[in-house]
């Protein structure tokens, strides 16, 4: 997963 | 973003929604913990601080801002309202929340994906919100019987974590590296602590009656 989208959910 | 994943924001909104519109609607915060509603303000604020380090979308950052301006707000209008404050159930509303904190906090120490401020912050608010609920769950059922509204509430949150798991379960099969562990475990204990809450809300439900809880 690209480091700027694994928190992607609230 | 899939259907579940929009689903879960949408009933976790309504929830808020609906605890908005009884404080407003009947001026009276009963039935609902202040510690729950205080833990839940940590968790967003905790959680989205992201909102200054790392961009997702317009509709992510949007939420967060609601998220932690609603959770503010509530917490504001059950210490400070005037006429609201006067509802709060405070002899029923004992749960020693602090050490919910502790024990998330120091858990987020020992556990996380990589130990740097952000991510320690962030898994500890995935901790707190796996067990915010209880202190709400605790009062529900001292007091025994469950206003309509607020027992949408709870029914609303409970909704919000199961389409989120449903979420997971979708993403698992249709995405390539999908790994979130801390996410996934905590999450599932959280829909678990509402099973219960759900059991009675459905008798109730079927029973065309009013949602009581056995003390």
């Amino acid at each position: 997963l690209p480091e700027e989208k694994r928190h992607d959910e609230l | 973003m899939n259907i579940f994943r929009f689903l879960g924001d949408m009933t976790h909104l309504i929830s808020i929604l609906i605890l908005l519109l009884k404080i407003y609607a009947t001026k009276s915060c009963s039935g609902i913990s202040l510690k729950t509603q205080e833990l839940y303000a940590l968790v967003f604020l905790a959680r989205y601080l992201d909102l200054f380090t790392d961009f997702i979308s317009v509709y992510n950052s949007v939420m967060k801002v609601v998220f932690i301006a609603s959770s503010l707000a509530i917490v504001w209008c059950m210490r400070r309202h005037r006429v609201v404050r006067r509802s709060y159930d405070k002899e029923l509303d004992t749960f020693r929340h602090y050490f919910l904190v502790a024990a998330c906090l120091a858990l987020a120490l020992l556990v996380q994906e990589k130990f740097t401020f952000l991510e320690v912050l962030w898994a500890f608010s995935i901790y707190l919100e796996a067990v915010a609920i209880l202190p709400q769950l605790v009062l529900l059922q001292r007091s025994g019987n469950v206003d309509n509204l607020t027992g949408q509430y709870v029914f609303f949150l409970g909704a919000y974590r199961a389409f989120y798991i449903l979420n997971w379960i979708y993403r698992y099969f249709t995405e390539t590296h999908f790994s979130r562990w801390i996410s996934c475990v905590s999450g599932l204990v959280q829909t678990a602590l509402y099973a219960d809450f759900f059991y009675y809300y459905f008798i109730s439900w079927k029973n065309n009656s009013k949602l009581q809880l056995p003390a």
